[in-house]
């Protein structure tokens, strides 16, 4: 399981 | 954080500005969708949960606190200020959008990254975030003409996207892990949205002519 990226988007 | 994500978040900011700036120069919102504006505030409630949960920047935060704030002020000088309310077009703002709400809750539901309270409520806030120009568009065409202010605010709201889909080539071409496709699909989507406008945008622009959408 691969870790979803941080949300780093507005 | 590349220059593209910046320049999208900058013309964000100054999209809202400008109708800040309508509203309280002008002490009117005609030609503004109450309904669009409802749409972002729950857009920005639904993904901003997370301020509480998770950190990145202080820059985010801030821009974040900001995008709440400055939507729910303008939902309520549009609901209940005194002058203000008096020039809402509600005739012309008839968009049914608890149907894109209830579309998009049942979209999030179904696709999302994991099935989580904010997961989903992320995936709804950017499944809706894609739609919820539509009523302020539909508006527009109906009244035909847009008002100067009106049409530079749905310009750098679409500028905003743009901006965003260069921001995402730029970090695919220069990150290794970066999939976020949930984000890219609506985005397209909601950019698309506007080639309409854009395309009338510059026409009136080219012409140096009041900006005119067609019936």
């Amino acid at each position: 399981q691969v870790q979803a990226p941080p949300k780093d988007e507005l | 954080m590349n220059i593209f994500r910046f320049l999208g978040d900058m013309t964000h900011l100054i999209s809202i500005l400008i109708l800040l700036l309508k509203i309280y120069a002008t002490k009117s919102c005609s030609g503004i969708s109450l309904k669009t504006q409802e749409l972002y505030a729950l857009v920005f409630l639904a993904r901003y949960l997370d301020l509480f949960t998770d950190f990145i920047s202080v820059y985010n935060s801030v821009m974040k606190v900001v995008f709440i704030a400055s939507s729910l002020a303008i939902v309520w000088c549009m609901r209940r200020h005194r002058v203000v309310r008096r020039s809402y077009d509600k005739e012309l703002d008839t968009f049914r959008h608890y149907f894109l709400v209830a579309a998009c809750l049942a979209l999030a539901l179904l696709v999302q990254e994991k099935f989580t309270f904010l997961e989903v409520l992320w995936a709804f806030s950017i499944y809706l975030e894609a739609v919820a120009i539509l009523p302020q568009l539909v508006l527009l065409q109906r009244s035909g003409n847009v008002d100067n202010l009106t049409g530079q605010y749905v310009f750098f709201l679409g500028a905003y996207r743009a901006f965003y889909i260069l921001n995402w080539i730029y970090r695919y071409f220069t990150e290794t892990h970066f999939s976020r496709w949930i984000s890219c699909v609506s985005g397209l989507v909601q950019t698309a949205l506007y080639a309409d406008f854009f395309y009338y945008y510059f026409i009136s622009w080219k012409n140096n002519s009041k900006l005119q959408l067609p019936a």
